[in-house]
């Protein structure tokens, strides 16, 4: 099955 | 000192509906610009962002910017005690660990003050890119709830995929399967009940319907809601406020391993 992603993967901290 | 007038305080009321249930606890922050928030679910699959911009305040006084830590369902306990026609507003002392909400009735023959205690939170904000989407779908946000709530019924990941044949929901799980196809549709009598898709580049991608039903609480802000789409990146889900702002959710794709 798919594996869920992470927003933290796709956004940086600033 | 903070000080914000909102007339149509049933906006504030509906935006905290719409993100109570995905987030816990959030930092409100208040600048010239406006009254606004970014926050992760706890598991950092969600972000929500949402902006109500300063000119959509009656009143709008902040002296300086500040940052305001709220549990957001004792935020929504408090708001769903004003009622739906009062204007609300949003009052802080520098400094102060609490907020206090005041309602007024619209003939000020009841007016009521709420003070919630803040809260310290530690959040960082993240980064959003400018993104350059490959797949934009406007539809009523109405229908996008009854497929998401139709979808989950079936199976607990939807795969939303646009092709030049419109825009197609699938779902699949023990019971069977699942496909939704919406075209684009704007031969209709109000602009709000059209679909529109504007469409670069095929894009398909498959998001936990969980999520996608926590998104739709925010129906009641916006009779349509427009779905942002690019291969490999969160989708972005906007619900525009009227004259105000936004509430946008990201989430987070399934990735094939």
């Amino acid at each position: 099955d798919p594996k869920q992603g992470n927003i933290l993967s796709f956004f940086k901290k600033k | 000192m903070l000080e914000l007038r909102l007339v149509q305080g049933s906006l504030l009321k509906k935006v905290l509906e719409s993100i109570k249930e995905l987030v816990n606890d959030a930092n409100f922050d208040c600048s010239s610009t406006g009254f606004s928030l970014q926050a992760m679910d706890s598991s950092h699959v969600a972000l929500v962002a949402l902006l109500l911009r300063s000119e959509g305040f009656e009143h709008y006084r902040c002296d300086r910017n500040l940052s305001m830590g709220m549990n957001l369902n004792n935020m929504a306990k408090m708001l769903k005690c004003a009622g739906n026609d009062d204007i609300i507003t949003i009052k802080a002392d520098d400094g102060s660990d609490t907020v206090t909400f005041m309602f007024e009735s619209p003939t000020q023959d009841k007016i009521s003050d709420f003070e919630m205690k803040l809260m310290d939170i530690d959040s960082e904000h993240l980064g959003i890119p400018e993104a350059e989407y490959d797949a934009i779908v406007r539809m009523p946000s109405a229908e996008f709830a009854r497929i998401c709530k139709d979808l989950s019924s079936i199976g607990d990941t939807v795969v939303i995929s646009v092709t030049k044949e419109g825009v197609k929901f699938s779902t699949k799980g023990d019971i069977g399967a699942a496909n939704i196809v919406c075209r684009q549709n704007t031969t209709v009598d109000k602009p709000d009940d059209a679909t529109v898709i504007e469409m670069k580049e095929p894009v398909s991608l498959q998001f936990a319907l969980r999520y996608t039903n926590f998104f739709t609480k925010a129906t009641p802000l916006s009779s349509t809601v427009t779905i942002s789409l690019s291969n490999e990146l969160p989708v972005v889900v906007e619900y525009k406020i009227a004259e105000m702002g936004y509430v946008r959710f990201y989430l987070a794709p399934k990735i094939e391993e």
